[in-house]
């Protein structure tokens, strides 16, 4: 899919 | 933010705390392989850019910029300070065979074809496989001092606790990162050999030393 997962991890 | 993480994030935090410590007490970098070192920041700029124009939230601030910062830092103290005492004969892996690797994963694996996402990718794939050259050290000088050790499973535990917590997430959350999971599992799998060694030697008051 396109949807780009949030880069809430570090 | 899970417990899973929060430790796993800590246990981060405590293995640089862990590596500072060592090279301060003993004045020395001796044994840490200074390729690894220059990943990692390498690892923690290209995947942090985000601090410019997203905010998270204040943890997760606090925790970029102090991961950018010490792991210059360390550069900084290898190689300047305690220059002398750091031995590149014996750091010899060849990082550019994980470099180009990494670009081109991070070319076919990626959410989204735009600058910080291609970095973003790539600096999962480099922070997967950077613990290399000093794994590589390891096995060429076959031991390593006891703080060296704690520094390393303080860091392959932050690894191997990011596992339960995509799990939990995707059962509270519905979030799956399908290239930060396997990127993950492969990072904590090279960690495996090392954990066996740290358990059956290090924690029992013996000094790592790999079998001959």
């Amino acid at each position: 899919g396109s949807e780009v997962p949030k880069h809430d991890e570090l | 933010m899970n417990l899973f993480r929060l430790f796993g994030d800590l246990s981060h935090l405590a293995s640089i705390f862990i590596l500072l410590q060592k090279i301060q007490s003993t004045r020395s970098c001796r044994g840490i392989s200074f390729k690894t070192q220059a990943l990692y920041a390498t690892v923690f700029i290209t995947r942090y850019l985000d601090l410019f124009y997203e905010w998270v939230s204040l943890y997760n601030f606090t925790m970029k910029v102090f991961f950018i910062a010490s792991s210059c830092y360390i550069l900084y103290l290898m190689k300047y300070k305690y220059r002398p005492t750091h031995d590149p004969s014996i750091d010899t892996f060849r990082v550019e065979y994980l470099l180009g690797p990494c670009v081109v994963l991070a070319l076919l694996f990626h959410y989204k074809f735009s600058i910080p996402e291609l970095l973003w990718s790539f600096s999962i794939f480099l922070e997967a496989v950077a613990i290399l050259p000093q794994l590589f050290m390891l096995q060429r000088t076959g031991e390593a001092e006891t703080i060296t050790t704690h520094y390393l499973a303080a860091l392959g535990a932050y690894r191997a606790l990011y596992i339960p917590n995509w799990i939990y997430r995707y059962f509270t959350e519905d979030m799956v990162d399908p290239i930060a999971v396997t990127a993950g599992l492969v990072q904590t799998a090279l960690y495996l050999d090392f954990f066996y060694v740290y358990f059956t030697k290090v924690l029992q008051g013996q000094k790592f030393e790999l079998p001959a």
